[in-house]
């Protein structure tokens, strides 16, 4: 853990009096390998350490007999507070329906999510409407229909060979005139770097004008995490995060390098392949699992 | 990283970054960048222009004593069992195996263990259909082994070549989920010694180090005897199959580039490491 290895660092420094540049530097690289172990992004992780380096230098923690103690609070507050942050709920005000689009890599768990958030705000009266716009992959139509039967959520019936943009209008257009308030979209996964799929998606935003964009992305992911989030985010400027499998044992870097490199608040944790595994995200927990 | 006219501190650690940055992770980053450093200074290595080549060549080296094709011609049926966690292309990648082998003549039957999944069996029968393969099924919610029993016995009714197995995707740290998959395991090797033939980890190339504790757990499980690494037509880079193949020494069977049924490579190590960076 942190506290481990930065004990054992200031252990080595100890009785060499006051802590020298190069003591500091030692320990700021101990903390930046931790977040690299933890699937930071590297550039991300630089900064990180710059951020804290003049906390590091101050006074708190050279003179204190304690040192490890008070740069590990220094380090968790700054990471607490990188990961945290204002509009981590979910917007839902607005003229009736509102719509929200959930969007990410391929596999990173979008559709059941999608039957979580249904089952999350029907528990809280809202009357959501689920909108399966993944045409391609085998059954995900099916998949989506099956969650909404289990649920006892409405599920829009796309026709034979209706593409994406004309499912989304017409479902939208449907849940306006069926007392549904929250219509919420299920898209296929996509590669950033497919231009045409990022295209399709930024014309249903232009179409459809949703109140939430979330992107939808695995905990586990590595040093790829900042090439994802950056894209999504520069094509469709999402609203905010959902980070799944956060009942795996990755230590969930990712989520700083999300973050980090877009800006947007993560909203919710999957934690979980049931369809109440859902939970809000908490950036003080996030900050001790990287930490480890 | 070109144009420098000796390998100094910055170049080596400009590499460090894009070893990092492909998730071959710090330790075998920092381990690389060592062995760079000795050979420098052992004036092994002088050029600069031939450093990123020496460093490809060390990976390869590691990789290449795991580049080995499935041979599935050892048993009628030859059982494959797919394992992995949740999401990283099992299902895709066994319609991918399955045409493959159709096209080399072969005949292939799909087992549908994923019971737990919402439409996990409807999509493995779309793909049954287009692979030309049937699929053994029972009722969502059936118990997985069930399906697997079955399967095998149809397997060697029919006298098909191949057998392959999709089961639900599973967090390696779930205990019961693990338990179920030894259960399946132990199925198999029941009604035909020696079956499973081979265990498939399919691991997905945008995972960070999370993959070696993935594969580090489900070799202890169910001694996975081959990875297939998937996605890598994203941007992601799947270092890690570096620190898996290193230390745990489990053959690197395919590669995933794609959602259709033609997107599967058998694992290159030179064309891998030359993608690394
Ligand atoms: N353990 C766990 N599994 C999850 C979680 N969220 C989703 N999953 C599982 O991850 C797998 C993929 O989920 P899907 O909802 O199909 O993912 P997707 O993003 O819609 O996939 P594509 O549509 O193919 O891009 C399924 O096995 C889900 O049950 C989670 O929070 N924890
Ligand atoms: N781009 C790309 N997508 C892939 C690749 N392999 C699989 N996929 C996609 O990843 C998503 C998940 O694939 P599945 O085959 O359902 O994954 P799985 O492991 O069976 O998922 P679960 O059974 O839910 O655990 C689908 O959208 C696939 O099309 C690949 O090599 N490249
Ligand atoms: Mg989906
Ligand atoms: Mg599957």
């Amino acid at each position: 853990s942190l506290t481990e290895r930065l004990n054992t660092v200031f252990k080595k420094l100890r009785g060499h009096g006051k802590l020298s540049e190069q003591n500091i530097k030692d320990v700021l690289r101990e903390i930046r390998l931790v977040l690299l172990e933890a699937d930071v992004n590297f550039r991300v992780a630089k900064d990180f350490i710059e951020a804290i380096r003049v906390k590091a230098l101050g006074k708190e923690v050279l003179n204190s007999l304690t040192p490890a103690q008070q740069l590990i609070k220094i380090v968790n507050t700054e990471l607490t507070s990188l990961l945290g942050g204002e509009n981590s709920q979910l917007k839902l005000s607005g003229r009736r329906p509102i719509s929200m689009m959930f969007v990410g890599l391929q596999g990173s768990g979008k559709t059941t999510t999608v039957g979580k958030l249904a089952k999350f705000l029907k528990e809280k009266s809202h009357n959501p409407y689920m909108v399966p716009a993944d045409v391609s992959r085998p059954a995900a139509i099916d998949q989506l229909q099956k969650l909404g039967q289990q649920l006892k959520v409405d599920t829009y019936e796309p026709k034979q060979d209706e593409n994406p943009l004309v499912i989304c209008k017409n479902a939208v257009s449907f849940a306006g005139v069926s007392a549904h308030d929250i219509v919420l979209i299920d898209t296929a996964g996509r590669l950033h770097i497919d231009e045409e799929l990022m295209q399709e998606l930024q014309t249903i935003k232009e179409t459809i004008l949703p109140n939430e964009i979330l992107l939808v992305a695995d905990a586990m992911t590595g040093q790829d995490a900042v090439n994802v989030a950056g894209k999504f985010n520069e094509m469709l400027d999402m609203d905010g995060v959902i980070l799944t499998k956060m009942d795996g044992d990755a230590r969930g870097g990712a989520a700083l390098s999300i973050k980090a490199v877009t800006g947007k608040p993560i909203k919710f944790v999957g934690t979980g392949e049931h369809l109440d595994a859902l939970e809000v995200f908490f950036p003080d927990r996030m900050a001790s699992r990287i930490l480890g | 990283v070109l144009g420098k006219k000796n390998i100094d501190d910055d170049l080596l650690e400009e590499l460090e970054e894009i070893l990092i940055t492909s998730d071959i992770g710090v330790q075998t980053a920092f381990r690389l960048i060592e062995d760079m450093r000795e050979k420098v200074k052992r004036k092994e290595l002088d050029d600069p222009g031939l450093l990123k080549k020496c460093l490809q060549e060390e990976i390869m080296e590691i990789l290449k004593a795991e580049e080995s094709p499935l041979d599935v011609t050892g048993s009628v049926p030859f059982v494959i069992l797919v394992v992995g966690v949740n999401g990283v292309g099992k299902t895709t990648t066994i319609a991918k195996m399955a045409n493959g082998f159709k096209e080399q003549g072969k005949s292939v039957l799909l087992a549908a263990a994923d019971t737990f999944r919402a439409a996990a069996i409807e999509q493995l029968e779309i793909w049954g259909q287009r692979a030309g393969c049937k699929v053994i099924k029972h009722q969502s919610g059936s118990d997985p082994s069930a399906v697997v029993f079955d399967a095998l016995k149809a397997a060697q009714a029919r006298g098909v070549d191949v057998l392959i197995v999709d089961t639900a995707g599973r967090l390696h740290t779930k205990a019961n989920l693990m338990e179920e998959l030894k259960k399946i395991q132990r199925i198999m090797g029941r009604e035909l010694p020696d079956a499973p033939h081979e265990v498939l980890l399919i691991l997905d190339a945008t995972t960070g180090q999370n993959a070696i504790s993935q594969a580090k757990s489900f070799k202890e499980a169910t001694n996975i005897t081959g990875i297939a690494l998937t996605k890598l037509d994203g941007t992601a880079k799947g270092g890690v199959v570096v620190g898996i193949s290193h230390e745990l020494k489990i053959p690197l069977r395919y590669v995933g580039i794609g959602e259709g049924m033609d997107d599967l490579r058998v694992f290159n190590a030179k064309e891998f490491v030359e993608a690394l960076f």
